[in-house]
């Protein structure tokens, strides 16, 4: 998984929060590693292993810092579109010469985006990076902050986000509709694109220790449902869809990628 | 007055908000005049007639509405500058002509530049145009949507900021102490960079109509000198300092640009 977007809009809150509510034993620390991949943007790389449903998986998200900080951002995209290529063409020479590619496999099978929540719609940026992104990884944008919109505010800017994404023919991540879950499916595709809060802290409510953030007038809560989508793009990630995010990361990008290569 | 500062800040709200405050029946709606200066930025005026203290204040805020929206922002305060020379320019062929400038003199006596509240510090787009803007006008930096920090971040942040724009040597109004009510001013001083938070709506707390945002966990209130520095920017801006800012900006700022045309 990667994290794509501005610096300021929580994206390493999240992947804390993602690690933290997913480890049991939060003892067991995310390794975090840096690395420069061009003068403009950098990746740092989290991994951890987390059990799920009896399954161990080792979960890595890619980090990028820097994305989109300059004065000047034009092709600031170019680097993160070079890092997801090069890894299918490792994994393609490993491929090629039969060797297992455990420990450094970085296909990254989803691409979280990270929309500033301005209450308008989409940057020109923000439409040019998800236009490059959406067709060659399963891209999920998600509004960031989703604790500074109102309910009112936060459905209306999702609406506009949606119009936007349409009318560009961006490529969204959607999940597929296979007969015995589709209520459940249903609440996650009429949800899109997810809002999330995140969070560094826990904090008491009512007697229960939550994950939130803390104002004077209230705490907005990363795991209730009511106040954003954070449960629902997890659930997404890590538990119904995992298997379609990398089957469709194999067969669809991956093949993509082949084919270009091989044509070019 | 202006406003300075990208798009979904919450500027116009800001300026709405700040009418709303003032106008005793709301109804004597501001004029809005839009007028396109650059190809990238426009401006909108919004006047109105306000009543502090017995004494009746006409009171013109300026928004710039496009700044900072593109790819390649290089130059984007250009246009905005540009703008302030020429309202010193022509008031300047006014007095030389002796003419009075009523109705149309747009001088700008204070100019709020909206940080976006990242959590992080300025970005190198402030850093510049705050830089330019210091040396023409009252430049009073505010960290918009300051319901979007918890109580500790903003604090942090605020710091965070302070020393940038010390370290950047940013010139920065700061009300003058001047004997009798200094207890006040170093309140004032204390809480810069000013957080506020704007509304549009009305909501009811504790049987209270407050002017606020409601979030399902509690409401922001826009009044609440707990939850922003609304208040003490108003105050600043039209009850304790008004006479210092526009004397401020007829001594040092026009005289400045005065005898930069003279010897240029
Ligand atoms: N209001 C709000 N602030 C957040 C949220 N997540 C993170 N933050 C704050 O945003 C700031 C930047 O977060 P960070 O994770 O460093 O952002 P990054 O640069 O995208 O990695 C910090 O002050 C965080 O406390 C959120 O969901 N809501
Ligand atoms: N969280 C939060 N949102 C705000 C605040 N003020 C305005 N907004 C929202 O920010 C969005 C953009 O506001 P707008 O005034 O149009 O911004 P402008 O483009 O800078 O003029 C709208 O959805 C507003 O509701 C605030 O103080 N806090």
């Amino acid at each position: 998984m990667a994290t794509v977007g501005s610096s300021g809009l929580g994206k390493s809150t999240f992947i804390n929060t993602l690690f933290s509510t997913l480890l049991k034993d939060y003892k067991q620390q995310p390794k975090r590693v840096h690395d420069q991949i061009e003068r403009t943007v950098s990746i740092d790389v989290v991994r951890a292993d987390i059990e799920e449903k009896g399954f161990n998986v080792r979960l890595t998200v890619i980090d990028t810092p820097g994305f989109g900080d300059y004065m000047n951002n034009q092709d600031c995209w170019v680097p993160i579109v070079e890092f997801l290529d090069e890894q299918h063409l490792t994994y393609m020479k490993a491929e090629q010469s039969h060797k297992r590619l455990e420990a450094d496999d970085l296909r990254v099978h989803a691409c979280l985006y990270f929309i500033q929540p301005s209450g308008h719609t989409l940057t020109s940026l923000d439409i040019e990076v998800m236009k490059q992104l959406g067709t060659r990884v399963n891209l999920i944008p998600v509004i960031a902050k989703g604790d500074t919109l109102t309910k009112e505010d936060m459905k209306a800017f999702k609406n506009r986000v949606l119009d936007c994404i349409n009318a560009h023919g961006i490529n969204m991540y959607t999940p597929p509709l296979d007969g015995d879950d589709d209520d459940d499916t249903h609440a996650i595709i009429e949800a899109m694109p997810f809002s999330i809060i995140a969070s560094d802290n826990e904090v008491t409510v009512n007697g229960q220790k939550v994950r939130g953030r803390e104002y004077l007038w209230g705490v907005a809560e990363v795991e209730n449902e009511q106040h954003c989508d954070f449960k629902k793009l997890r659930n997404l990630l890590i538990r119904t869809n995992m298997y379609d995010l990398i089957s469709n990361t194999e067969e669809n990008h991956y093949e993509d990628y082949r084919m270009k290569r091989l044509t070019a």
